[in-house]
């Protein structure tokens, strides 16, 4: 007999964790703490505050022949935890902060739970969550994750006087991982990190004791990313519904305008006219029918604004190249910002650059950095819609080669970055995102191009 | 203020849609045709039954300059559903009966749902499940799927009597998408099903009404997978955790000889004794850091026997060749099957075939054909480990070039298909994998370069 059988989101990403990134002992340990430090950062930038991220790997012992448990730190400045949410925000999968149309680097509700949950299948210890907002309370809490249920199992709860008014968030457990395999991805993720988010203070201390300090080169805080509302063109049907459900609006006219994007008084009547429905008519009174051809009248009306990229924070071309030159010391270096483009009514920037010569290395192949909502993307560079991009690309019109010493740098934002995997791995390969990259790149290409041969034309009239 | 959410598996799959396989409206037909025969072929295969499946799309309306609404339908004579249990099966996110440690088609407990939800989401029509087990009635559920609660939400149930003692399961809702884009992919599909399947009758007819009939070339059934348990090699904390939970066994050494792959009683003796834990040990005493030692001293032990492949069912390298010399009819076919290897406790064998020439065209690359527990993989072929084999191998040292009319075909069978997707896309560059697809590929290599070796000997001969 068919025995069936329900399991938790928990369970299933314990089961599933290497789609989840945590696929082997070097790799996890990349991915705890990446995952943490980008939650660092979003919670810093959500206060306008430089960040301020410390992290300490430290050796707590051995384990196996090629990997050992560490203890991992990591405390941030943000705008902390509310006590009666640190227990899902840290114990359970598929709860969080970030589940609007707004851009950031965490997106699945899911990340930190992992690397805790990983930690504990591992060593069996539980993680610790200190955080404070900043008022007159500290709040400790020691917790683990019931992985059947998806729940946080609270072992200790302590509350102490805030008499500093700190405000941030310290998250530590111990997991069993290959730091020494993983630690040059690591130190590449600090490296790019800094790179393009240059407002951000970074110290990492490893299991050798070894400090890492990546110091802010700026105050200066980008314009901050707003929440934004559904495009009209990435609609479907359980999204008007919910929509239709929530509205306070009792005419169309209104619900129109509030609920999308860019969607003003005179666009709400034409496109009411264009498909034929009553300006007066009540959202919840709309027949299956008729909300099935309200999306197809959405997708099919023209005259929608297109998605106003307002509402992303992109690096801008100054920062992007104070990056480069600052990382990279090349000879040369060209950025290109996009317009902003939409895929599936998702508002997307990409920003390109390319350097040439200086310090970077020849290798035989385009040193390639990819990155999305300002996070470093480090593995599986083969599957990443810009190197396929980059490798479809005829650079010999250009006068490129892969032999010369350059480097290229994408980078997308996006209030919905396309990524294939959960572990935020690399870019799906969407016609619309493609097309963009791929413009950029022939831009940058061309600036480099014509600085090869101006390069070349006054080495020929130094040599008569 | 910060303000927190909780989502549903079936939300988070919603959302998140692209990462399960539904990325745009070519893609979701395709998916959604694979999702429901790849069920369809585990339901009959439960039973031993030849499957025979009947997969109708059919027209039903325009949508869009690029899309229509299509009407899928999928009957087989599988197994069927209880009705207690339709209702989660086809409407519940991370339900049901693949949760077990087999070889299947199936292990998220979310494919037929996300068909399901996307043909929902696209067209508001629900779904329509037909089954019988065989016994006195047949089911007729009208359900959709609550996305937000992952709950499904019935909307009509009929009973009829089942007069021919009907046995198996028709899966019927609508969906918009793309075919004409889909339709080469769809049409492999089902071409490279019956070359690893071919015991299965498959019939496909298209909106146009075109009928694509795959006839089994036999009734007969490879031997089946069986259930197995857990490998010490492949053990965490939580696993040991519910192995514990769960134990009728009342000391370590039946704990151990019952709950573990191929640990017999001499073995778990000896382990016992390697790592000073008594045998009378009642395994639900053991304390925290002791479950944290038994797990590492599982992982240290090295007299356990290697994962036991006998629970996995391979293609055989007699159905691979008749396989590949029914569609691809090659002037030359070699095949190689592994010795059964682990990743992370799980078995798995390799299975790699080479055809050339004959009625393979001459591509200027290698058709590559890839295969995991008889499901074909048509997608992100860049990624997938067996395609990173082949670029990095060094084929001119057989005397085979990319140029030359040749396909290669890899199969991987396992209790876990390391997928690094949740849209089954591609499998996961594993060391342990990567290793026994390269020396199948050696193997089967030295035999073509042998067959090219004398042909080009007999030619020479004639020539003279
Ligand atoms: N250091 C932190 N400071 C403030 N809030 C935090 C911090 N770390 C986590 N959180 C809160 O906990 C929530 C859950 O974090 P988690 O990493 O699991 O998911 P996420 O960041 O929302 O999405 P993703 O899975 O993409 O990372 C966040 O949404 C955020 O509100
Ligand atoms: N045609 C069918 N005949 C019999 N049982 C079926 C059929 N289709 C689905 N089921 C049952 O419904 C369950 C859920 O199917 P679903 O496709 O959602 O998940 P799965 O097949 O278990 O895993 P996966 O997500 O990997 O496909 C299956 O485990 C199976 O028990
Ligand atoms: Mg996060
Ligand atoms: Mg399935």
């Amino acid at each position: 007999q068919t025995t069936f059988e329900e399991i938790s989101a928990s369970d299933f990403f314990y089961r599933n964790r290497d789609i989840a990134g945590f696929t082997n002992p070097s790799r996890a340990i990349f991915a705890a703490i990446r995952e943490l430090v980008e939650n660092s950062l979003d919670a810093a930038e959500s206060l306008r505050i430089p960040p301020d991220i410390y992290v300490r790997l430290s050796y707590e012992g051995g384990a196996s022949k090629e990997t050992q448990i560490f203890r991992l730190r990591v405390e941030d400045n943000g705008i902390g935890v509310l006590p009666r949410h640190i227990p899902s925000a840290f114990g359970q999968v598929l709860f969080g902060s970030k589940y609007k149309l707004k851009q950031q680097r965490g997106t699945f509700g899911l990340g930190g739970k992992m690397a805790i949950l990983y930690g504990q299948i591992t060593t069996h210890q539980p993680a610790c969550i200190i955080s404070s907002t900043g008022m007159a309370k500290i709040y400790i809490y020691k917790l683990m994750i019931d992985i059947q249920r998806n729940r946080p199992l609270i072992l200790d709860r302590k509350v102490l006087i805030n008499k500093e008014q700190w405000k941030g968030t310290i998250v530590e457990f111990c997991l069993e991982g290959d730091y020494f395999r993983a630690m040059p991805k690591i130190l590449d993720y600090f490296k790019q990190t800094a790179m393009v988010n240059p407002y951000a203070n970074l110290t990492f201390v490893d299991p050798k004791g070894r400090l890492y300090r990546f110091t802010r080169v700026t105050r200066e805080m980008p314009e901050p990313p707003k929440e934004t509302s559904p495009h009209p063109y990435g609609v479907d049907v359980e999204l008007l519904q919910r929509l239709i459900q929530i509205t306070p609006y009792k005419n169309m006219l209104e619900f129109l305008r509030n609920h999308f994007h860019r969607v003003g008084e005179i666009t709400a009547r034409k496109f009411l006219e264009f498909s034929n429905i009553s300006p007066s008519k009540n959202p919840k009174k709309l027949s299956h029918e008729e909300i099935v051809k309200l999306m197809h009248m959405l997708k099919r009306f023209k005259e929608f604004l297109p998605p106003d990229a307002s509402c992303l924070s992109p690096l801008g071309e100054e920062l992007l190249k104070a990056g480069v030159l600052k990382e990279l010391k090349p000879e040369f270096v060209s950025v290109n910002r996009r317009k902003p483009a939409t895929y599936a009514g998702h508002p997307f920037i990409i920003e390109v650059g390319i350097a040439y010569g200086g310090e970077i290395p020849k290798k035989g192949s385009f040193m390639i950095y990819r990155f999305a909502n300002r996070i470093p993307l480090l593995y599986d560079e083969a599957s990443d819609v810009s190197v396929r991009v980059i490798n479809a690309m005829n650079w010999r019109r250009y006068k490129v080669t892969p032999d010369m010493p350059t480097a290229i740098l994408v980078h997308i934002c996006s209030t919905k970055v396309p990524y294939k995997t959960v572990g935020k791995e690399f870019i799906a390969d969407r016609p619309e995102v493609r097309r963009e990259i791929a413009n950029g790149l022939r831009e940058t290409a061309r600036q480099l191009q014509r600085f090869l041969t101006r390069r070349e034309h006054v080495d020929r009239e130094r040599k008569r």
